[in-house]
């Protein structure tokens, strides 16, 4: 089992696009896939329709909080094929303020259980770095990043990676990540000049392939389709099939 | 002195340059405007061009933390004329697990004491609802909402007016608001669908003209310019006049 975690602090960078994408991708080919959604906003249970406030079901947050101690109940089947969820939803939000010791490695610990249920996990995270996506971090193999190719998403980009090399040391195994550039419009100067800036400070961790703006991605979301089922054909579904084709034939580096 | 939250806890919608731009055209009415940058991301002081994370310069992490108790020593002046910042940066971040009683309140408290040198403070909030975006609403006489016009943030709105129900009701003073659509494109289905949602659910708290998607934004972000500096005609800036001529004239009720 594989575990991916895609994080930004930065707001509205595709983060919940590009893991909603990616799990539909990976269920097309034939893996099991379970998503979880830790951001307290609940965007990817909301595509996925799946309501992450539920007041009837138990949820993530009775998992961080200690009141279930397996993900086995909390996990729902989805409209899609092949991919299972869990959310948290709202409750989520106040899981800062517990800072109950050892709160950063309860997806680690309950996602090891899984191993053979799943052949790959899928984590989209909130645009924060507090404890919900420092688990993530904890427990992944792979980190995602997407970044937006413009100024203003360029310049968080070193606070998250300082958060990843915190918590390689404090985890003592490697944690590789590939910056995933999205959003990008190479009509505009204002994104040529940003996705260039992106090549010069991280070459070698970079994805070349810019998942280009498409509107077929924000259609497919208000039908809650996967984007290969809404439009196949479009600039971002192809975009998106070729990532997921280097990361499984080789690994992280672009 | 007027205070304005500028808040959604949906990533990527437009708080930050709503902030920017309303703050840039309140000061070149002549206006004396105070920025706060509440978000451990930074944006708007990057945007701004001033580093967030300055090791050297006492922010607004330290206020929160009760290091300084008063907000008159992290003010700096900006590039642009008649508005002023304070900002937080990184260390923000680890506010929320602080816990400490009434630390809700701090914005509030130091901002009565600026009343007579600013005639209106604008806050930039992150995209959560933990403290710092509580600070902001417990201090504010309005609060703006920029929401994107498509499905996935339209999801989110519910939970941020329950927050700020919340508000309204602990700090005993009526909290106006004003939801703005933003990054609208009105030949897309999608957007199109989603302002009308907007529009059926919430008819007298929507600001009717949504703020058009325009590249002008970004080349304006990534020059550090003001919008109107950089392209006064264009068509984002407009909309955002007539949203600042509207407020300054009536108040929130569209
Ligand atoms: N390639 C794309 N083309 C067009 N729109 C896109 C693309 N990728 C994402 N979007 C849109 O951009 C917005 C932000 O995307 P998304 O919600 O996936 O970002 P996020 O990083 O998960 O946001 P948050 O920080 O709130 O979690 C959404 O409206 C989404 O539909
Ligand atoms: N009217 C617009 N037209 C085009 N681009 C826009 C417009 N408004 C905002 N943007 C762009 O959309 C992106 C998100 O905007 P912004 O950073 O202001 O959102 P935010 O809500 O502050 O994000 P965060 O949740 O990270 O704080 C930025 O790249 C910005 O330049
Ligand atoms: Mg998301
Ligand atoms: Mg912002």
């Amino acid at each position: 089992m594989k575990i991916w975690a895609v994080a930004n602090q930065k707001g509205g960078v595709g983060k919940t696009t590009t893991t909603a994408t990616l799990a539909s991708e990976l269920a097309a080919t034939g893996k099991r896939v379970l998503c979880l959604d830790i951001d307290p906003h609940g965007s990817l249970a909301h595509y996925l329709r799946i309501d992450p406030d539920d007041e009837q079901a138990a949820s993530l947050a009775d998992l961080f909080s200690g009141e279930v101690d397996s993900l086995a109940p909390l996990i729902h089947n989805t409209p899609w094929q092949g991919v299972s969820l869990a959310t948290g939803g709202a409750r989520l939000a106040t899981l800062d303020r517990h800072g109950r010791q050892g709160l950063g490695r309860v997806l680690g610990r309950v996602l090891a259980r899984l191993a053979d249920d799943y052949d790959f996990v899928l984590i989209d995270c909130p645009p924060t770095l507090g404890v919900l996506t420092i688990n993530a971090l904890a427990a992944c193999d792979l980190l995602l990043i997407p970044t937006q190719t413009e100024f203003l998403a360029l310049k968080g980009l070193e606070g998250m990676l300082r958060t990843r090399a915190m918590v390689e040391r404090a985890r003592g195994r490697p944690l590789d990540y590939l910056i995933v550039p999205t959003l990008f419009d190479g009509r505009t100067r204002a994104c040529r000049q940003a996705f260039e800036t992106l090549q010069q400070a991280h070459p070698d961790l970079l994805w070349p392939h810019p998942i280009p703006t498409d509107t077929k991605v924000r259609e497919a979301a208000a039908l809650g389709e996967t984007l290969s089922q809404h439009a196949a054909d479009s600039r971002a579904a192809s975009a998106y099939r070729d990532l997921i084709n280097h990361l499984l034939q080789n690994g992280p580096a672009p």
